[in-house]
């Protein structure tokens, strides 16, 4: 242990700059754990990190960005969440509203947003010249690779809109087998 | 994903995670980040822990709760991290799994399956922040 205050988070290189501002926000009496967390955790959202982070990454299959973020208080267990956010860029922030303003737990979709507009945070795209790029490069690759499994037509080579079929009931677990999947994860 | 906990000089903790899920998924879907025990989680008479990976993996398996809960059953946080990556691989061989966990005296520690992890720190009086790898179980 280094001795506290201290700050650790998932991976290094662009994500370091968060771990450096919420470490030295620790630094200053008035600042609490969880505001130390927010303030990291937007850091990453404002830089985007490696882009796995905030605005303008991870386009779904329409092409949005929707951001998810939660946040945690250790002497109560209480949580603040946010699922599948749209149009709002800083994520954590709306979940420590989330935690601080409601007795909730975690707020989804639309109405995470009207939530987010409601305690004055404000709509924005979030989407990006390179996010659209990249969404229209891999329409334009026939959606290739993507999530969907036992659909029509076939998603391993064509783009949707799609219809379930029926699984192959012989061979149940084969037929709920993933196939190959895109790049990055969560 | 950025998973992250904070330990104040007085022993109070926090932990949170953002992300922008996984490129290309279906619209609406959700991952590990916004659930609780999963993409983090935090006990000030504990710990905290902070994941990143396949969410949709991830999440049916609660890996922060079941980390920090095995640190109160006396593993360090090292073993505490790699008992939920293995409980994940035993299920999922190929999953793409990162833990990171720390106890609330600052002691940490990490495991990851799939890739090589790096996760970062500081505390106490260090003069920057330290990157650690960890490569994968």
């Amino acid at each position: 242990s280094p001795g506290l205050p201290m700050v650790i988070n998932t991976w290094g290189g662009p994500f370091t700059a968060a771990t450096d501002v919420a470490y030295l926000s620790l630094l200053t009496p008035e600042t609490s754990a969880l505001d130390a967390v927010e303030i990291g955790c937007s850091t990453c959202e404002a830089n985007q990190c490696d882009g796995s982070v905030g605005y303008g990454g991870s386009p779904d299959e329409s092409c949005e960005t929707t951001l998810d973020a939660m946040i945690m208080d250790g002497a109560t267990l209480k949580v603040g969440a946010v699922a599948a956010l749209r149009r709002i860029k800083y994520a954590i922030s709306v979940a420590r509203s989330v935690l601080e303003h409601t007795t909730h737990t975690l707020i989804a979709g639309d109405f995470a947003t009207d939530f987010a507009l409601s305690n004055g945070f404000q709509a924005q795209n979030l989407t990006t010249e390179s996010s659209a790029a990249s969404c229209e490069q891999w329409k334009a690759e026939s959606c290739q690779p993507n999530y969907r499994i036992n659909v029509s037509p076939d998603p391993a080579t064509s783009c949707g809109p799609y219809e379930p079929v029926a699984l192959n009931l012989s061979d149940y677990a084969a037929s709920l087998k993933q196939r190959s999947k895109p790049e990055g994860h969560d | 994903t950025i998973s992250m906990i904070a330990l104040h000089e007085s022993g109070a903790m926090a932990a949170g995670t953002s992300t922008n899920g996984a490129s290309r998924k279906i619209p609406g879907r959700v991952g590990d980040g916004p659930i609780a025990g999963s993409g983090s989680y935090v006990d000030n008479d504990v710990g905290g822990c902070g994941a990143t990976g396949d969410g949709d993996v991830m999440m049916r398996f609660l890996p922060c709760y079941q980390a920090v809960e095995s640190m109160r059953r006396g593993l360090s946080p090292q073993e505490a991290a790699e008992d939920a990556v293995r409980r994940m691989l035993r299920k999922y061989p190929d999953v793409q799994s990162g833990v990171v966990v720390v106890n609330n005296e600052g002691e940490h520690g990490a495991a990851g399956s799939g890739w090589t992890l790096t996760y970062a720190y500081r505390g106490g009086a260090m003069n920057e922040t330290v990157v650690v790898s960890v490569p994968p179980i």
